[in-house]
């Protein structure tokens, strides 16, 4: 059987409403070391990738590896039951066709449960390799939240471009053009307003705004994101989720034909 | 005009 326990139960709340206009449903595969997630977009342009750690859990138990099919905006129904202060325990019976979710309040004064019924969805993974990147840039979430949703109302596509000058976002459209270039900044006492700009090498790529913007849906997660960025490979949009894991974005880039 | 690629193109399955 699968039992999982995160007392923080608005941090699942959060992941569900990060993916659920990205993915429409997908399998969570659980195992001993905890539950993932891989799934594309119904274009394929863009994959988002889960993590979540058996030890980042409050309780995990998992005997069997399996997979459980969601349907996220199913999901998010029940998940919007839960109180933002509720602990949160799912469960499954080994190849169950549903997926029990618990909500207890803080207090314990108020329990609920909830069945999502589970779905049989072919999935393929991909094998996503670790690599170097020409640019790694860390950013206050709400900073690339406020770039993606200024420029999509200018245009269609961005050009990322990082250099040591900085991290340049570039776009147009009819009303005209906009560019946002952020700098390199550690001088705030708190990390999480610095901008940090790790370069290899300059790289400069378009990506559909769109995309970018939907990933900003995870901007609750945490407080910094990070952009990687190499030539002629997917951008990797990365939120850590605390202690337990986290949730990255694959964006194709834009290729001139 | 600009296309994209599949993701497919970039990571292979497994």
């Amino acid at each position: 059987m699968f039992e999982a326990k995160i007392s923080q139960g608005s941090v699942l709340k959060k992941l569900v409403e990060a993916l659920k206009e990205l993915v429409t449903e997908g399998n969570i595969d659980v195992s001993p070391s905890g539950m993932s997630l891989q799934a594309m977009d119904s274009s394929h342009v863009c994959l988002v990738s889960l993590v979540l750690r058996d030890d980042g859990f409050d309780h995990f138990r998992c005997d069997r590896n399996m997979p459980m099919g969601i349907h996220f905006a199913n999901f998010s129904k029940i998940l919007k039951c839960a109180g933002n202060d509720d602990a949160i325990t799912l469960k499954a019976e080994d190849n169950a066709d549903q997926l029990t979710l618990m909500f207890e309040s803080s207090n314990q004064d108020r329990i609920s449960d909830f069945d999502l019924k589970l779905m049989s969805i072919e999935s393929e993974h991909l094998g996503i390799p670790d690599q170097d990147y020409s640019a790694e840039i860390k950013m206050p979430a709400s900073e690339y939240q406020r770039i993606v949703r200024d420029l999509t109302s200018i245009g269609d596509t961005v050009l990322i471009s990082a250099t040591k000058e900085g991290i340049k976002f570039s776009t147009s459209g009819d009303v005209g053009t906009a560019n946002v270039t952020l700098r390199h900044n550690t001088t705030s006492e708190k990390q999480e307003e610095h901008t940090i700009i790790d370069l290899k090498e300059p790289v400069a790529l378009t990506f559909a705004l769109r995309y970018l913007k939907n990933f900003s849906n995870a901007t609750a997660l945490a407080p910094q994101v990070k952009l990687s960025l190499t030539k002629d490979l997917p951008i990797v949009v990365e939120y850590q989720v605390g202690e337990l894991g986290n949730i990255r974005f694959y964006l194709a880039p834009k290729i001139d034909d | 005009a600009a296309g994209q690629k599949s993701m497919t193109s970039f990571f292979a399955k497994k």
